[in-house]
């Protein structure tokens, strides 16, 4: 007689446990009161879960956001991890709604919770998108503007995986900045 | 250890529940 033993599954762990964080703009209430903590994960089969259960950044309302960070990183310029830090910045027009969105911010996902950026991953606070009708925004975040050779390390193995062009030249804007000016009056740090 | 894992593998996972 054949003897089966069932093997139980093991998910697939990764290297760190990451919260999925999702804002939803409400003028009548502060900032932080239309920031929600959907859910943590720490393994790939319960990404996968997640990102097939909720909705496509393209289809979330304007105004919103989506931002993924490392466990016990609050998605805000002020905390502790990230009060000295920046980040890589990707502008898209809107014409890449439709063609480049869901696909830049997926890959910036799996940039994230696969650890792609080699030693420098830890370097790595997290990932935003910003959804807007004026032009979405998606950013990595990281948390120490003068680690000069991990955020460049960070930013061109970051432009490679988006499949970005030579010619297109993204910037890393340090967050003291972005929080006390505004548009054209953030100089970026460094460009790749 | 550190648990890296490339784009192909990570994907490979998307819908392997929906296949079982």
């Amino acid at each position: 007689k054949e003897h089966l033993t069932i093997q139980p599954y093991v998910k697939h762990p990764l290297q760190n446990r990451w919260t999925l964080w999702f804002f939803k703009n409400d003028k009548s209430k502060p900032w932080q009161a239309n920031l929600r903590l959907v859910t943590k994960f720490d393994t790939v089969e319960d990404f996968w879960a997640l990102y097939n259960h909720i909705q496509l950044a393209s289809r979330l309302m304007s105004g919103c956001d989506y931002s993924l960070f490392k466990d016990g990183i609050e998605p805000m310029w002020e905390d502790n991890r990230n009060k000295c830090g920046g980040r890589w910045l990707i502008t898209l027009s809107k014409q890449q709604r439709m063609l480049e969105l869901d696909q830049f911010w997926l890959e910036t996902l799996l940039c994230l919770i696969g650890e792609a950026f080699d030693d420098y991953s830890n370097e790595v606070c997290g990932g935003v998108i910003n959804v807007r009708a004026k032009g979405d925004k998606i950013a990595i975040w990281t948390r120490d503007t003068e680690n000069q050779e991990a955020v460049l390390h960070i930013g061109k193995t970051y432009k490679e995986r988006l499949g970005l062009p030579v010619k297109i030249v993204i910037g890393y804007q340090a967050h003291a900045d972005t929080a006390t000016k505004s548009g054209l009056g953030i100089k970026n740090k460094f460009v790749v | 250890d550190k648990k890296k894992y490339d784009r192909e593998f990570l994907l490979g996972f998307q819908f392997i529940f929906a296949s079982m």
